[in-house]
């Protein structure tokens, strides 16, 4: 997380830490399955086959003490079906889901957070939370850090994309947030974590989109996953959970 | 002597018949006929030189060893003694007539020719069972029989009294009283020959079977009397009295042994008697009641018997329930049901069960939930009831729209021996993890 601040226990109860090829995050849903970015289990420029280990630790907000927590197995990795590993330049379909192999227990410092039910949460300018073990610039955090971010106006992500140049893919399975402006975003090793939204009428938070790509970091938009389009792929995946 | 052959009937004559007799002739014909029956005979001819005394010429007749006379002249003449139409009869089976002649037939000088005699016999039919003579003058006539004499043509045959076997003589019978058998629920037994005087060296075994769920009762009828002794108890002869393996008594003398219950529906009845005595025995009636079992009585309020009857009798049964919330037990075996029958010794079949209160086991734990008693900490027995909670804010319990938590998480001990839900029955709620609500959400004081 760059230009963000230290989290405090039980802030981000869901946040997971992984280990795959690198730092990477990720969200508690239910009590026993865990949602991320498929590239941090498939990377780009990658090898196709998962043939490292899949660490997922819960419960702290501190890395050295999080990973004392335990590693919790994966008895199953879900990749969404448009994902495209070899695809360099195309994140669409940058969702999956891990499931434990033991349902953890609920606590204040490890809670699931709810899934989207509704457009307004990317309505323009809606502020969120992005959290994460990620790098910090130049420096790896050793503590869960977040940033709070506006939601982007797509068009300005779009032409912000045009006069860079770039090729990449901006799917309306994607929505961005940040400010060119400003010196805050997700980095490196926050891959998977969700940007994190309150619902004031219901009090619940809300995760709208997964950390999935960006062109650099703090140095424009971040390119979020949209969860609301994933919705009913993760309730089918997870089944009645 | 003359053989004839043994034949039914048949005719015997003097030589030549009828052409005159010869002169110093003798012969015995031996007639026979079948054993059983005795020979008749008739003169039908007769005409033999008359004497004084039959001295010259005669017939002579005999059967068993005794003479039956001396027979000459002619038929219906006076001289001599002629047999007229006098039927001879014997006692056995042999008749044997003589016939002698001297060395002449001369009356007054002149010879004289007699025809001879034509006799005509036929066997009669013993009676052999008519008295028979006496052997000397102070005997008594001995019976061919000792009970029973049955003639028929040409025999006869011996049978005894009802209680008494014939021997192997074929003659005399021999009190049989060694497997007497009785099988009707009630009747009289007695000694042989009651009111009389029983038989001597009687080993008579009588025995009562009726059906099982009877018990016998005996009533001795008077007069009672069995030979006895003033200082020795029974010494000659005896009454023995068994029921279920056991001896009920010993009886002699004169005083009527008391009205027996055997509780058994099977008695026996042993009967000794010595060479000797004079007593006239014993008779009794015996009876039969249907065996009843105790009246069944529960052991506890809890105890159901179904339709209860007044008295309960052999095959009878009784039906156990339990009050609802309440659990049939047998010492510490719990049954599904209980039924208990009245056997053939007038005991139940299974003792009576007990009620014990259903109890429902330790509740099931609830994942990440919990429960509380709303009645007595720690009892789980029949209506007993908890309440489950999950652990909230982390958890809260899945409910059906319009049912609230406290509705499905309250469990009752049913009567069943089951924790209950009113809406959900045994199946216990699920704690659903709840999103989005961290206790220590981010917040930002600084503006």
């Amino acid at each position: 997380i760059v230009g963000g601040q230290k989290a405090k226990p039980g802030n981000f109860p869901w946040q997971a830490l992984t280990s795959i090829h690198g730092r990477g995050g990720g969200a508690l849903l239910g009590d026993r399955w865990i949602l991320t970015a498929a590239h941090t289990l498939f990377p780009k420029d990658h090898n196709s086959q998962l043939n490292t280990s899949v660490d997922v630790f819960l419960g702290h907000t501190n890395v050295e003490e999080i990973r004392k927590m335990s590693n919790h197995p994966i008895r199953r990795v879900s990749i969404h079906p448009d994902y495209r590993q070899h695809e360099s330049h195309n994140f669409d379909g940058d969702i999956a889901l891990l499931e434990l192999e033991n349902s953890v227990t609920l606590g204040p410092n490890l809670l699931p957070i709810c899934l989207p039910d509704n457009e307004t949460f990317y309505d323009k300018g809606l502020m969120g939370y992005v959290s994460g073990f990620g790098i910090m610039e130049e420096r790896i955090a050793y503590d869960l850090r977040f940033v709070r971010l506006p939601v982007a106006r797509r068009e300005a992500c779009e032409r912000w994309l045009r006069e860079k140049n770039r090729n990449d893919v901006f799917s309306e399975n994607m929505f961005c947030a940040g400010d060119p402006t400003l010196k805050q975003d997700a980095c490196q090793g926050d891959s998977g974590g969700v940007f994190a939204v309150r619902d004031p009428h219901s009090d619940r938070w809300v995760a709208t989109g997964i950390v999935s790509w960006g062109i650099g970091c703090s140095r424009g938009y971040g390119f979020y996953t949209k969860l609301l389009n994933y919705v009913d792929w993760i309730k089918k995946e997870m089944g009645e959970e | 002597s003359i053989n004839i052959p043994q034949k039914l009937f048949g005719e015997v004559t003097s030589p030549l018949y009828p052409k005159p007799y010869p002169n110093n002739f003798e012969a015995t014909t031996v007639i026979s006929v079948p054993v059983g029956h005795r020979v008749k005979l008739v003169f039908w001819h007769f005409d033999v030189e008359p004497s004084e005394g039959c001295f010259y010429d005669y017939v002579k007749i005999a059967a068993d060893k005794k003479s039956l006379g001396r027979f000459c002249g002619q038929q219906d003449s006076p001289l001599g003694n002629p047999p007229g139409r006098r039927e001879f009869v014997s006692q056995g089976n042999k008749m044997l007539l003589t016939f002698h002649t001297d060395f002449s037939n001369e009356e007054n000088g002149t010879v004289m020719f007699y025809k001879g005699f034509l006799a005509y016999y036929h066997a009669v039919d013993l009676d052999e069972c008519a008295p028979q003579p006496a052997n000397s003058v102070d005997d008594a006539p001995q019976p061919r029989c000792q009970h029973l004499c049955h003639n028929y043509i040409g025999g006869y045959f011996c049978s005894c009294h009802p209680g008494y076997a014939l021997q192997k003589d074929k003659h005399s019978c021999q009190a049989e009283c060694s497997s007497r058998l009785y099988t009707e629920p009630s009747g009289y037994i007695s000694s042989l020959e009651y009111p009389q005087p029983y038989p001597p060296n009687l080993q008579c075994n009588y025995s009562i079977r009726v059906e099982r769920g009877l018990t016998l009762h005996l009533k001795f009828l008077e007069p009672f009397e069995i030979d006895d002794h003033q200082q020795v108890r029974c010494p000659y002869d005896q009454l023995q009295i068994y029921a279920n393996g056991k001896m009920l008594g010993e009886f002699c003398g004169t005083q009527k042994p008391p009205d027996l219950d055997t509780s058994s529906n099977a008695a026996d009845l042993l009967f000794f008697t010595d060479e000797s005595g004079d007593s006239r025995g014993w008779k009794l009636r015996y009876t039969t009641e249907i065996i009843k079992c105790p009246q069944p009585k529960a052991l506890d309020e809890f105890t159901i018997i179904q339709d209860l009857q007044s008295q309960y009798q052999f095959r009878d049964y009784f039906i156990v329930n339990c009050k609802q919330g309440y659990q049939l037990v047998e010492g510490t075996k719990a049954l599904l049901s209980f039924t208990a029958v009245c056997q053939d010794d007038g005991t139940w079949h299974r003792a009576m069960p007990r009620c014990k209160i259903k109890d429902c086991g330790q509740p099931k734990d609830l994942p990440n939930g919990d429960f509380h008693y709303t009645t007595a900490t720690g009892v789980n027995t029949y209506q007993a009831q908890i309440q489950y909670q999950c652990r909230e804010p982390y958890y809260k319990m899945y409910t059906r729209a319009g049912i609230s938590e406290a509705t499905r998480g309250t469990f009752t001990c049913t009567a069943q021996g089951i924790w209950k839900n009113e809406q959900e029955g045994e199946k216990i709620p699920r704690c659903l993890p709840v999103c989005g609500k961290p206790v220590h959400p981010v917040q930002q004081q600084q503006r």
